[in-house]
């Protein structure tokens, strides 16, 4: 564990808690993608199965246990409690034109070829894409709430801050992953546009607007 | 380390 590591797991935490606050307190989801939602719990399940074969630390149980019953919840709250806010309309990326290309190249390009192993890849490319009918959404609408560009913002931040993690790992220990650099320097490029915005007129007080 | 296992990121 290195500060970027620790920074980069407490920054998807708070993007978490972020997402829950905004629609308990708003009593809404509006301006959220269900279809992420959904791709991020298929994320952390096919992930962290090895939950159930492999004991890391209390510390890895319990964040992996966060992620799997945060994810369930947020999308119970959007799916059943606050259903009548949820923006069908505007919420219409594919899904399966991502989740499809992430299985097959995850079939293609892993480091073994066990069910695990595969399924732990399949969902480090789909997490890597899986903010992209997020921002399609956005992108629709052509805003985004504060709170929401805050989520944003702590969500892109995440793995930009595992990409240091394991510049730091590499020279450290030696250690390296190159699926989960090559996708996770993916999943930051796509913020980027985003970043920028935040950035240019979150932080300066003004509301998420892209340019007509 | 083999094959990135086990894996303790998250």
């Amino acid at each position: 564990m290195n500060i970027f590591r620790l920074a980069g797991d407490l920054s998807h935490l708070l993007a978490i808690i972020l997402l829950l606050i905004k629609i308990w307190k708003t009593r809404s989801c509006a301006g959220i993608s269900g279809k992420s939602q959904i791709l991020f719990a298929i994320v952390y399940v096919s992930r962290y199965l090895d939950l159930v074969t492999t004991f890391i630390s209390v510390y890895n149980t319990f964040m992996k246990l966060v992620f799997i019953s945060t994810s369930v919840a947020t999308i119970y709250l959007m799916y059943v409690k606050f259903k009548a806010t949820y923006d069908h309309n505007h919420d219409s990326f594919r899904i399966e034109f991502l989740l499809v290309p992430c299985f097959l190249l995850a079939l293609l390009i892993n480091n073994a070829f066990t069910p695990l192993e595969i399924l732990w890849t399949f969902s480090i490319y789909l997490e890597a894409v899986a903010i992209l009918p997020q921002l399609f959404l956005v992108s629709k609408t052509g805003e985004a709430e504060s709170i929401t560009s805050h989520y944003l913002f702590a969500l892109g931040s995440y793995r930009a801050l595992y990409l240091l993690n394991w510049i730091y790992r590499y020279y450290a220990e030696g250690h390296y992953d190159l699926i989960a650099i090559f996708a996770g320097a993916i999943q930051t490029i796509l913020y980027c546009d985003f970043f920028y915005l935040y950035i240019t007129k979150v932080l300066k007080g003004k509301k998420l607007q892209l340019p007509a | 380390d083999l094959y990135g296992q086990p894996k303790d990121e998250l």
